[in-house]
This record gives C-alpha cells, sequence and structure tokens, in this order.
C-alpha cells in the first residue's frame, strides 16, 4: 500500500 | 494545500455554480447535458465513498459535500423540475461506450487491486471523460449559451490547474500520482479545442457557434 499515494485532494 | 490546488478547486465550485445559476435564472437546462451531469455525480460518488471514514480536513469535508449534493440537484433540475426544458434529443452521447472501457481500465491499472482502490481509480478514469457528452451535445446544436461556455471554461480549468498542482507538490513533496496525473492530462485535453473557441469568441463578446 506504499505506493497508492495518500488520498488528500477532491 | 497550495495555491494551484486552491483555485483549482475555486474553479471547479465557480462552474457548478455557474450552472446552477444558469439554470435557476433562465429556469431552463436548454443545452446542458444530462448525461454528463450523471457521470459527474457517479464520479463524485464513486470518490466520495470515504466521506464518512477518512477525516482530511473541514475544508476538503465541505466540499465533498458541496459537490455531491449540488451535482444530484442539478440532475433533479433536469430530469425533474425543468425537465420540459431537456433537450433529449440532442443528449444522445451513448454513455455505456464510456463507462465499460473505463471500469474494465480500473480493474487493470490501479495501484493497488482493493475495493476502495479500483472504485477510486474508476473514478479518476471516468471523470477524465465525463465532460464528452456535454462537448458533443455542443456538437450537435452547433452552438453553446454564453453561460454554458463560462461552465465549461471553469470546469476544463479547474483540471488543467490540478496539473500544476501535481507538479508543484512533486517538487516541493515528491507526491506523485501517475493514474491521477494521467486522467487529469486526458481530462484537460479533453477541453482544448473548446478552450480555443472560448478564448477567440467568447473573451470577445461572441457566442461560440461551431459548424453544425
Amino acid at each position: 500500500d506504499e505506493f497508492a499515494p495518500k488520498k488528500d485532494e477532491l | 494545500m497550495n495555491i494551484f490546488r486552491l483555485c483549482g478547486d475555486m474553479s471547479h465550485l465557480a462552474a457548478i455554480i455557474i450552472l446552477l445559476l444558469k439554470m435557476w435564472k433562465t429556469r431552463s437546462v436548454a443545452g446542458i447535458s444530462g448525461k454528463s451531469q450523471i457521470l459527474f455525480a457517479t464520479v463524485f460518488t464513486a470518490r466520495y465513498l470515504d466521506l464518512f471514514t477518512s477525516f482530511i480536513s473541514i475544508y476538503n469535508t465541505c466540499m465533498k459535500v458541496f459537490f455531491i449534493g449540488t451535482v444530484y440537484f442539478t440532475i433533479y433540475l433536469i430530469y425533474m423540475k425543468f425537465k420540459a426544458t431537456y433537450d433529449s434529443n440532442h443528449d444522445s452521447f451513448r454513455v455505456e461506450f464510456l463507462i465499460v472501457p473505463v471500469g474494465g481500465l480500473a480493474f487493470l491499472v490501479n495501484h493497488e487491486f482493493a475495493p476502495l482502490e479500483i472504485i477510486w481509480t474508476f473514478s479518476i478514469y471516468l471523470e477524465s471523460v465525463a465532460i464528452l457528452p456535454q462537448l458533443f451535445m455542443i456538437s450537435k446544436t452547433g452552438e453553446a449559451e454564453t453561460i454554458t461556455s463560462h461552465y465549461l471554461f471553469a470546469l476544463g480549468s479547474y483540471r488543467a490547474l490540478y496539473l500544476c498542482n501535481w507538479i508543484y507538490r512533486y517538487y516541493a513533496e515528491g507526491f506523485f500520482d501517475l493514474i491521477a496525473v494521467v486522467a487529469g492530462v486526458v481530462q484537460t485535453i479533453l477541453y482544448c479545442d473548446f478552450f480555443y473557441l472560448y478564448i477567440t469568441k467568447v473573451m470577445k463578446g461572441k457566442k461560440i457557434s461551431l459548424p453544425a
């Protein structure tokens, strides 16, 4: 899961 | 948060408000593609499933609630309240030709083969083509109301500003999401010919009228 960038955008 | 992403979100907010104002003031949805709005509702619903599970910030939550609320309100205006003014003959884009390939691609190309991640990826890919029924409808009717042109300009600018946001975040934070960037580039490219028409015509007070 470290490849999935954090989802902090709309 | 950075200035590019803030401007992008404000541009997106402006687009939605312009659309609602157009419908409410003229009490008409003429020239607006209901199919695109349904695709946008699907995009927001799929992307904001984590609305109640993961809290990012007040701003993030408020914007998500606003986007979801307004897109469903828009669909209500198109298909119920102002249904008489909805031009379904010209809103004839076959959205299944978008949803099926996009759904398949989300299964094949994603960051992690997990339900929430695949649904998020589906929403990213779908958003990049969600405006096609609207652009298709304008090409069929051969023209767009000026207020609709402003709506499309603001909507197209939002993702173009997000591209700037991703460039900034790559250099400032090392943040990089290839899926979002590629879909964002495709989405922005789809607006290019419209941007050209908008800048060469609407900015000079003319209406957009495509060769029908």
